[in-house]
């Protein structure tokens, strides 16, 4: 009967992985790979990023941004999708059982500290080692182009790509990060954490639901879960080298301007 | 801690709380 309850648990997961986010591996791979209706836009310089601006982002247009420089325009995107990633990630976080009774303080702290994991670990399922998706899925941006932008925002996306591509070695489904998302979330040593224990059960209750999910949806894979473990701490290194980067961002370029949401996750981050 | 996340804090009270973009 447990493991009855972890493959219920499995399946809850994956229900609320799909209701809560916008996107998922399912849909970015079939417009990856050809597959959607209408193929995305390709961002490659800045012309077409200009075109894209005028015609893809209408429904996402952040105010005064129009005429900053490209590089700032794009920091300021990324942060609108990152925002809303963290209101869906909070959703998500909601459907984990037992999340809501936690100790207020400590709901704010686990999403703290996991939203930008879960973001970097998601992220890695619409990116393939020549660029990702951006505007839910209507245009492509080209990781070179993304490179051939000004010091230092070219340094923000490629440690992104460099983590996504090993990740998608593993060709892990919805269903798979569905659980590894709800793992990251519910990290027992996060700094300040009131109720430990109480938070360390639950992760592993979630992470035993993981283990014997992979085992049925990857059989062949035998080292597959400990794997996963490792990209977990390679995630924490990840967001450690990007809220630097961020604080750089803010302090050397007077033009950007960081969302509150994301400054409160940042502030005293690490 | 509550008080110097406050946007967090009110997602997690109120999933149809806006959050200007």
């Amino acid at each position: 009967s447990q493991m009855a309850d972890l493959k219920s648990l499995a399946k809850h997961m994956f229900e609320a992985y799909l209701k809560n986010f916008n996107m998922n591996k399912t849909k970015a791979r079939a417009i990856l790979t050809g597959k959607a209706n209408i193929p995305p836009f390709v961002i490659h310089d800045m012309e077409t990023l200009r075109l894209a601006e005028e015609n893809l982002v209408s429904k996402q247009a952040v105010n005064g941004i129009q005429n900053k420089e490209a590089e700032v325009r794009i920091f300021q995107r990324c942060q609108c999708t990152s925002v809303e990633t963290v209101r869906e990630l909070t959703e998500f976080a909601k459907c984990i059982p037992e999340f809501i009774n936690l100790d207020l303080n400590d709901q704010v702290t686990l999403l703290k500290y996991g939203v930008y994991e879960a973001m970097f670990a998601m992220l890695a399922s619409i990116m393939n080692k020549d660029g990702l998706l951006v505007a839910y899925g209507n245009g492509f941006m080209t990781r070179e182009f993304l490179k051939s932008l000004r010091k230092p925002f070219n340094e923000i996306m490629e440690p992104k790509f460099e983590f996504a591509m090993k990740f998608n070695a593993l060709e892990l489904d919805d269903s798979d990060l569905s659980l590894f998302v709800a793992a990251i979330i519910l990290s027992g040593d996060r700094p300040g954490l009131v109720n430990v224990s109480q938070i360390e059960q639950m992760q592993e209750t979630i992470v035993q639901a993981l283990r014997l999910h992979l085992h049925s949806n990857h059989p062949d894979a035998i080292y597959l879960f400990p794997k996963l473990l490792q990209k977990m701490a390679d995630l924490r290194q990840l967001v450690t080298e990007h809220a630097q980067l961020v604080q750089k961002i803010k302090k050397t370029e007077a033009d950007t301007f960081l969302h509150p949401l994301l400054q409160e996750i940042y502030r005293d981050m690490y | 801690l509550k008080e110097k996340h406050k946007i967090l804090h009110r997602l997690l009270q109120d999933s149809t709380s806006p959050v200007d973009l």
